[in-house]
């Protein structure tokens, strides 16, 4: 915990299927590398958390503070992986789906 | 990149890394599935190509087996699909029939031939290449007595040793798959004479679909086809949430939509926060809470519930499934 850097970024989950229960009929993989984002978009963000421009301009009017309940701009996936899951059906026959955005490769702030 | 923590060792693989042969064996023994089913052994063989990132099967991001079941059709054998759990969503874009054979040249007939010249055996001439077979397909709904309609036939050329052929035979899982006949059945033709392409301790058959599930970009998808339960059973105090039996594993999400169904309005979207008064908004179940405004993940009947229904149970209906406190209403009326 010491280590991780206060600004967004990615954190290192691995997340187990039989944690969540789904082992019984996920047959590959067993676990994966999920991560997760996490961390603060403070004014003024660096370019290393990719503000989107709408974040940029959130950021600023809640650091100058005239609109009021505007929060920080959030710390989100940006670029994401797919991850191919082998899986028994309702049959038990074996099928393989491809899912999109299954674990997180880049965060930003947006 | 702003700095990540090092991550354990494990990490250092990409999310799907390439598997180990002797993973993949751990995890088809683990999950009864020996070395004779020749269906999973070719589904972690693809799980091992196409597990790993941005890979596409087949052009899709779906492969389904099927194994085939050896019945009894018209008083012949024939080896049925049974490709239900096929999801409206998955645009089928090939389908390749797997099927292993045996030889039936004539080569252990002419050894004898050698060395017993005189036989009246050997004077026969000898036989040429066996004749070709035909395997033909045909399609059934679920629950029909009717022999169903032909799809196709494939040339069955038996080969120099025994081996595994593939065939695509896309065009007839396409039409039955059109057709709404979800039972594949096929047969040697009456001439063929065995059950099989193979002797009886040969491998079965199996179906390899390639699809693209058009509702795997939707938000929640992984839930729907990978979670089989609601997480939340307990907290659930409405006794029709828990009573939608369906073999569906899909979210119906348009099917429990609340409110009235006369406009397009999805609901809550444009409540401005403090337009209603919080006292006429009474607290949410955990269930809605875990549901959300859009979808609504629907309850699975119970895993014994499922087994009691079996393959032969209805099909899913097609129209609107209406809750259960209207159907309660109607079967009372």
């Amino acid at each position: 915990q010491w280590a991780e850097p206060r600004v967004c970024s990615r954190r290192y989950l691995r997340v187990d299927f039989a944690d969540i229960g789904w082992n019984e009929w996920i047959v590959l993989p067993k676990s994966f590398d999920a991560y997760y984002c996490a961390g603060e978009c403070e004014f003024p963000m660096p370019k290393v958390v990719r503000p989107s421009n709408h974040a940029t301009i959130q950021s600023i009017v809640r650091a100058v503070g005239i609109v009021p309940g505007i929060p920080e701009p959030c710390c989100v996936p940006d670029k994401m992986n797919s991850l191919g899951v082998l899986f028994l059906d309702e049959n038990r026959d074996v099928v393989l789906k491809v899912y999109p955005n299954m674990s997180v490769e880049t965060c930003a702030c947006r | 990149d702003p700095p990540e923590p090092a991550p354990p060792a494990p990490a250092a693989r990409p999310a799907a890394a390439r598997t180990p042969r002797g993973a993949l064996g751990d995890a088809a023994s683990a999950l009864g599935l020996g070395a004779p089913d020749a269906a999973a052994a070719h589904m972690l063989r693809l799980y091992d190509k196409y597990g790993r990132r941005g890979a596409r099967p087949g052009g899709g991001n779906t492969v389904r087996s099927f194994r085939a079941r050896l019945d009894t059709v018209d008083q012949r054998p024939a080896y049925v699909f049974n490709l239900t759990s096929l999801q409206d969503s998955e645009v089928i874009l090939s389908a390749t029939f797997h099927l292993y054979m045996e030889p039936h040249w004539p080569r252990a007939r002419e050894e004898p031939c050698r060395q017993r010249v005189r036989s009246t055996f050997c004077h026969l001439p000898p036989p040429g290449p066996p004749a070709r077979r035909h395997l033909l397909f045909r399609s059934i709904a679920q629950n029909t007595a009717a022999q169903g309609l032909l799809r196709g036939a494939l040339a069955l050329a038996p080969p120099l040793r025994g081996l595994w052929q593939a065939r695509d035979i896309s065009p007839i899982v396409r039409a039955a798959r059109q057709a709404g006949e979800l039972l594949l059945w096929a047969q040697l033709d009456p001439a063929g004479g065995a059950p099989g392409a193979a002797g009886p301790s040969a491998p079965l058959p199996y179906l390899l679909v390639y699809a693209d599930d058009l509702a795997i970009a939707e938000p929640n998808s992984v839930a729907g086809t990978l979670q089989r339960y609601d997480p939340l059973p307990a907290a659930d105090p409405e006794p029709h949430a828990a009573d939608n039996g369906s073999a569906d594993p899909r979210v119906r999400r348009a099917s429990q939509a609340p409110g009235p169904l006369q406009d397009n309005e999805l609901p809550g979207l444009h409540e401005r926060p403090g337009r209603v008064p919080p006292a006429r908004q009474p607290p949410r179940p955990r269930h809605e809470l875990w549901r959300g405004p859009l979808g609504a993940l629907k309850p699975r009947p119970g895993r014994r519930e499922r087994r009691r229904k079996g393959p032969d149970a209805p099909a899913a209906s097609r129209v609107l499934d209406f809750d259960e406190q209207t159907m309660r209403k109607a079967r009372r009326r």
